[in-house]
């Protein structure tokens, strides 16, 4: 059988500012190994990276400890606006989507758009509807809220009406 | 970020990444990881990246693709191609940046210049290893 190999990322930064507990750390690293574990899979039985790669990132979607999917991060107005994109390096055919408030999983609307073929990239509310429309799971936006990312939220604007933002931790600038 | 990289049995590459941007930021900001060819990338025969940082810098550099054109054009390997996007050419901007990155033969770089990134890998031989700081847990054999 020729190689095959996997690799996850779950964002990078000042670790140290991020103010996770020591079961929040190990709870996330169990994440990381359950959505490698889905992509392997996919890839031991003779699978494509495609699915491999749309199996890990629904983990880490769903994972609370990563900054996608739920446990993503709020904008300015307090709202979730997730990007994602999937691209198959053999075809070179590649979906994403951009600021979706209501797709449980974006990866799976960026990779049905890859599939489409027609259209590489939707934004807004016409990919929401796009991923309605092709039978995707829709959520109420405060699914993907959690209460590490609300107080983030609250403690950068304290930051910016103080005029300490530069100030403001790694941790909570990107959560 | 969240973001995977993968190399099949058939020898294809593939790259996804999903994200919900960073804290406070304005509305209708869009980053790097929809951007096919900065924060997401797979080309077979060279590689598939997916990056994590400040979309805006991963968007000016073509991140992805361009590690995938110095592994392709220049025959760098893909340690180096990926090393250098992250601790040269990103490096004057002062901002966090890493990315996971996978090649045609299934070599695996994840290259970070923070003093951690949530990562984790299986190596062809199976090997599953994760990390959040510098020092990497072996989990298992599968």
């Amino acid at each position: 059988m020729k190689p095959i190999a996997l690799a996850i990322h779950g964002g990078c930064g000042v670790m140290a500012q991020t103010g996770l507990s020591q079961q929040e750390w190990e709870e996330a690293r169990a994440d990381l190994a359950s959505a490698l574990r889905a992509g392997w899979v996919v890839l031991s039985k003779g699978g494509r990276a495609l699915d491999a790669v749309q199996a890990a990132v629904i983990v880490l979607e769903d994972s609370p400890h990563f900054n996608a999917g739920h446990g993503a991060a709020l904008n300015a107005e307090g709202e979730h606006e997730l990007d994602s994109a999937i691209m198959d390096g053999a075809t070179l055919a590649a979906g994403s989507v951009s600021a979706v408030r209501r797709i449980r999983n974006p990866v799976k609307a960026a990779r049905a758009l890859l599939e489409d073929g027609s259209l590489l990239m939707l934004t807004g509310p016409a990919a929401d509807r796009y991923a309605e429309e092709h039978g995707l799971e829709i959520v109420s936006p405060d699914y993907f809220t959690t209460q590490r990312r609300t107080d983030t939220l609250k403690t950068m604007q304290a930051h910016e009406r103080a005029g300490t933002a530069a100030s403001a931790s790694e941790a909570e600038k990107h959560g | 970020t969240v973001g995977a990289v993968a190399l099949d049995s058939a020898g294809h590459l593939a790259a996804a990444t999903s994200t919900g941007g960073y804290t406070n930021k304005p509305a209708g900001r869009v980053g790097d990881s929809p951007i096919i060819g900065a924060g997401t990338y797979a080309r077979d025969g060279a590689c598939a990246v997916s990056g994590t940082g400040q979309g805006e810098f991963f968007i000016r550099h073509v991140v992805g693709h361009e590690i995938a054109s110095r592994i392709d054009y220049l025959d760098e390997s893909l340690e180096h191609a990926a090393g250098k996007l992250i601790h040269l050419d990103l490096a004057r901007y002062n901002i966090g940046a890493g990315l996971v990155a996978v090649d045609a033969k299934g070599n695996i770089a994840a290259p970070f210049n923070t003093d951690g990134m949530f990562r984790g890998w299986i190596t062809p031989d199976g090997d599953l290893s994760v990390a959040s700081h510098r020092e990497v847990f072996f989990v298992e054999r599968l």
